[in-house]
């Protein structure tokens, strides 16, 4: 699975 | 960050603005669908859990605060304020079967299985549909306000603009999120005949008819 790339779009 | 997200989080702003606006100061919520108002609640509510735990820059937890403010104070002008004028009538799609098909697909199809990213998956897939009971209701009454197709351009602008913007960061970044672009190309189709409408009719001065 993907790692935890960060989320940084509304 | 890069200009078409830029301006497709304004537009996405402005359309909540838009909104806000017209429903205070006409006080009537007439031809607004608080169903749909209600999903994009649910929408910023599940997207944002992370608001408080993490940090992206103050652009993103700012504009994660004025869509939750703006998202619960419509919903209180549209069932608490001025609920006398709410079109229970014609705002009748039922939520449900937009929420629990998001719920279990996100349960089925995200990058990886754990609570905020599923919920996260779930608002994704949630926020696709969001405008359905909106343009349902416009369909059932077969005419919008002026007022109310700006709001949907704007807010149909929004996600298509992101869609440049993940073809752009695919360009420049190799970076990209396939269950946002399906769902956003998804959600952006939606507005398509909209889209038609407000080009060929409303930019001419003309009422938004849609053939009911």
């Amino acid at each position: 699975s993907k790692r935890n790339k960060q989320k940084d779009e509304l | 960050m890069n200009i078409f997200r830029l301006t497709g989080d304004l537009a996405h702003l402005i359309a909540i603005i838009i909104l806000l606006h017209k429903i205070w100061k006409s006080r009537s919520c007439a031809g607004i669908s608080g169903k749909s108002q209600v999903l994009f609640a649910l929408v910023y509510t599940t997207r944002y859990l992370d608001l408080v735990t993490s940090y992206v820059s103050i652009y993103n937890t700012f504009m994660k605060f004025v869509f939750l403010a703006t998202s619960y104070a419509t919903i209180y002008l549209i069932y608490v304020k001025f609920k006398a004028t709410y079109d229970h009538n014609h705002d009748t799609f039922r939520i449900e079967f937009l929420i629990l098909p998001s719920l279990a697909l996100a349960l089925l199809i995200n990058h990886y299985f754990n609570f905020l990213e599923v919920l996260w998956t779930f608002s994704i897939y949630l926020e696709s549909v969001a405008i359905l009971p909106q343009l349902f209701m416009v369909s059932k009454t077969g005419e919008a306000e002026s007022i109310t197709s700006h709001y949907l351009f704007a807010l149909g602008s929004y996600r298509a603009l992101y869609i440049l913007n993940w073809i752009y960061r695919y360009a420049t970044e190799g970076h990209y999120d396939l269950i946002a672009i399906v769902a956003g190309v998804v959600q952006t189709v939606l507005y398509c005949d909209f889209f038609y409408l407000y080009i060929t009719k409303v930019l001419k001065g003309k009422k938004l008819q849609l053939p009911a």
